[in-house]
């Protein structure tokens, strides 16, 4: 059972696909499993739907561990799924969220690359395809997106730690959740979380072109890193990615906005500077509560704007 | 697992766009010799790289010749790692 699971510790890829089918048979009156294609070692790659059934709803996504030396994002993103189950009813917002919407989180977006980092080397990033011609193994999934594929930011060499791969959507990891959302067609909000420098972003990462709803989105980063900022007095910075942090093609975010998904963000999670991807894992909790209430913030502006 | 005994991360501020560039040139001097945890973006930002132990007197040579002001994020990543996995061990035992 799930009950025995410690929230405040790390886990491999065995233990959370182990506490995601408990979850999962807990709570099955509002918690499912699917599974949305097979990683390139062929690990399955799974996404939990939080549904109060009825027709298909608008939906808010959120990811995980694209990178998988982030272990603070996979932590946050179980402890986030089980906040969910267990403030449905009690937190009205969440409440009415969960009623008009669904919410899809994938834990582990990059299962192959995560198992490697507790196997064989904690701090890889890149996903573990190889292709003839190179030595080099791995693709950063992270700009591997159609939006701005092998702009600026991006890298064709494929030793690089930012290599973007042969081509567009060419890794599964990323193809799996491409056709899922185009397939669901009615996804409103999508958030993809990473580490490390505590920001929160909105698109785009490829160009220093404002999108044109910039002011709402910075608005709305406003709010949730205020939000945030409440629980533990985390001091986060926003604003879009190519202005906050750097120039990234091929990002998660441009690919959900460029794709009609207006509330696209990104999370950098803890810390500024002392742990960087080894944060301890006495910082799970309290970074997961106010990622939380961020999270919480979109959700509901999500739900009260609909576009 | 590899082992990453005496790898430091260096935290490096960069006073302007020449400097970052100068970081940025490292990628292509050391490659997979430097991973850079928060690269190069802009002088405003901190840069944090992990160097190895074997390429660290290297390193640092290049950071200060170019007066490159820099401090010790992380002293030794292997410290970190051992905890890590001493942590998790200890936790599995407790949910068992």
């Amino acid at each position: 059972s799930t009950s025995s699971f410690s929230y405040s510790a790390y886990h491999n890829l065995e233990e959370i696909y182990s506490w995601t089918d408990n979850f999962v048979m807990e709570h099955s009156d509002i918690v499912s499993k699917i599974q949305i294609g097979n990683s390139f070692e062929n690990r399955p790659i799974l996404v939990l739907k939080f549904s109060t059934g009825g027709p298909r709803h608008p939906a808010i996504w959120i990811d995980t561990g694209i990178h998988a030396r982030e272990w603070i994002t996979h932590a946050t993103g179980i402890w986030t799924a089980n906040k969910i189950v267990s403030d449905y009813g009690k937190d009205p917002i969440l409440t009415d969220i969960l009623k008009a919407m669904d919410i899809f989180i994938e834990l582990v977006t990059n299962p192959d690359g995560f198992a490697f980092t507790h196997s064989m080397n904690r701090l890889w990033r890149k996903n573990k395809s190889i292709r003839p011609g190179t030595f080099c193994i791995g693709v950063d999934l992270n700009r591997n997106w159609k939006s701005g594929f092998g702009g600026n930011g991006s890298n064709s060499k494929p030793c690089s730690e930012t290599y973007h791969g042969p081509f567009p959507q060419s890794e599964p990891e990323v193809a799996a959740i491409v056709k899922f959302i185009t397939a669901h067609g009615n996804f409103k909000a999508l958030i993809s979380i990473h580490s490390y420098s505590q920001m929160l972003m909105y698109p785009y990462g490829r160009s220093l072109e404002p999108v044109s709803n910039q002011r709402e989105l910075y608005s709305l980063a406003k709010d949730a890193v205020k939000a945030l900022f409440e629980v533990h007095r985390t001091e986060y910075i926003f604003g879009s990615i190519s202005t906050t942090l750097y120039v990234a093609s091929g990002i998660t975010v441009d690919w959900a906005y460029d794709s009609g998904i207006k509330y696209a963000f990104s999370f950098e999670l803890r810390d500024t500077g002392h742990y960087g991807f080894l944060l301890p894992a006495t910082q799970i909790i309290p970074t997961a509560q106010e990622t939380w209430m961020a999270i919480r913030t979109v959700m509901e502006h999500t739900l009260t704007h609909p576009y | 697992q590899m082992n990453f005994t005496g790898d430091q991360v260096l935290r490096v501020l960069a006073r302007d766009e020449k400097q970052l560039s100068l970081l940025r040139d490292l990628e292509g001097l050391k490659p997979q010799k430097v991973d850079f945890w928060r690269g190069p973006a802009r002088p405003s930002l901190p840069v944090d790289m992990r160097v190895p132990f074997s390429e660290l007197k290297d390193i640092k040579a290049y950071l200060e010749s170019h007066g490159l002001s820099y401090s010790i994020m992380i002293k030794d990543i292997q410290v970190l790692l051992d905890e890590e996995r001493e942590a998790m061990a200890k936790s599995r035992r407790l949910e068992r």
